[in-house]
């Protein structure tokens, strides 16, 4: 019986294989629409692999999206993996989708971080950073959230090779964060950055290194609280929203400042629902619903990015 | 597998950056082993901090002598970890 990307349990955590197939799956089911591009090799020698969702053009304005840059909070990975799937199935039936792909490219990385989901899976279910040695100490990984050129070093990340918000030797020493770079910045033409990350239930944007509020601090604010509002509607799920170091604190090095700075304009860092009760081990009954939530939030994100060409 | 039997996690408010400060220390005594899954940062956002088993007594003993309001979030780590293992397990049976 032919494998069918439907076929597989979007209600449940899965595997690092699991998932590289089933996005194997997901191209053979939507020819013309999904490709699978590899954009480098994890320290372990992974690969890094992206679901780009196009139409056809080239060069057009693209939207980048990736989950699980810390291995540990799984939802971000289930959730991808639910959004990926909506994405595709969804393009030539709803009208947003329709008209975002017909004019734009999504790039969705789904496993940002695969050495590190694969050794949730096999060690140590807290793990969060890259499995990379550092020098001159006993402990591995660098938080691949602290590691991006922009205000790196700072407040809110840690010089501590042993701390889980490390921020490593030097920007993008990571090479899971130096694929994304290159990626970002050999393609030339993306717009939005979305980082999807748990727990705590925000809608975070730039900046983070620093408490000055960005040049399009007013757009992304009403942006965010549209986004929030219609999340907030499927389930009742209560978002709260702004700059990362105004609603949760002083963080260096972030992906979303980074992007921010390189020009990416709309670009935002999810922090996925925990329900106050799980932090980032929520349970697979959750995948779903909150998959399904976040959905609105992004297409209304999309679609602004579609609708305000920069 | 690294094993967390009877670790929890603890939901903690810092009043004031002082407190905050305080609580972060913690996190630099090697023996207690705690983590924080999220980091104090002040009266509007609780800290969310893993404790070893081992060190539950020392730690709730220091935050109620320190009069740091705080409620226990997670019970038992592992056995958050065992059901979402078994509902792995069951959703690939």
């Amino acid at each position: 019986v032919k494998r069918s990307s439907r076929a597989f349990d979007f209600g449940s955590y899965h595997t690092l294989d699991e998932i590289y197939s089933w996005m194997d799956t997901l191209v053979e089911d939507h020819p013309g629409l999904v490709s699978k591009i590899r954009i480098g090799q994890s320290y372990e020698g992974r690969d890094l692999l992206v679901l780009k969702f196009s139409t056809g053009g080239s060069a057009r304005p693209a939207i980048w999206v990736d989950t699980g840059i810390h291995s540990r909070e799984w939802i971000s990975q289930a959730t991808g993996v639910w959004t990926a799937n909506k994405i595709a199935e969804e393009y030539g039936r709803d009208p947003s989708v329709t008209a975002l792909l017909d004019n734009m490219d999504v790039f969705l990385e789904i496993i940002a971080n695969p050495d590190g989901f694969v050794f949730t899976h096999s060690s140590d279910r807290l793990w969060r950073k890259t499995r990379s040695p550092n020098a001159g100490s006993h402990c591995l990984g660098v938080d691949p959230n602290r590691n991006w050129d922009a205000g790196f070093g700072g407040d809110g990340s840690s010089g501590d090779p042993c701390s889980d918000i490390y921020h490593g030797p030097f920007p993008h020493s990571e090479r899971e964060v130096k694929a994304i770079v290159d990626f970002i910045r050999g393609h030339g033409n993306v717009k939005s950055v979305i980082s999807i990350h748990s727990y705590s239930q925000m809608l975070l944007f730039p900046y983070g290194y620093t408490s000055v509020p960005s040049p399009d601090y007013q757009e992304m604010n009403e942006l965010a609280k549209k986004a929030v509002s219609d999340l907030a509607a499927v389930y009742g799920t209560k978002y709260t929203f702004g700059s990362i170091a105004d609603t949760i604190y002083t963080a260096a090095g972030t992906t979303v400042d980074w992007a921010y700075d390189q020009g990416v304009k709309y670009s935002f860092t999810l922090e996925l629902r925990d329900t106050g009760r799980h932090g980032f081990l929520l349970p697979s009954s959750q995948i779903l619903p909150t998959a399904t939530e976040t959905w609105p939030a992004l297409l209304d994100i999309m679609v602004h990015v579609l609708e305000h060409p920069y | 597998q690294r094993q967390f039997q009877g670790d929890q996690v603890l939901r903690i408010t810092a009043r004031d950056e002082e407190q905050a400060a305080l609580l972060r220390m913690l996190e630099e005594q090697e023996e207690l082993q705690v983590d924080f899954w999220h980091r104090p940062s002040g009266p509007d956002h609780p800290a969310d901090l893993r404790v070893p088993f081992p060190s539950l007594g020392a730690v709730k003993g220091f935050l109620e002598s320190h009069s740091f309001p705080y409620t226990v979030m997670i019970e038992d780590v592992q056995k958050l970890l065992d059901e979402e293992k078994e509902a792995m397990a069951r959703s690939r049976r």
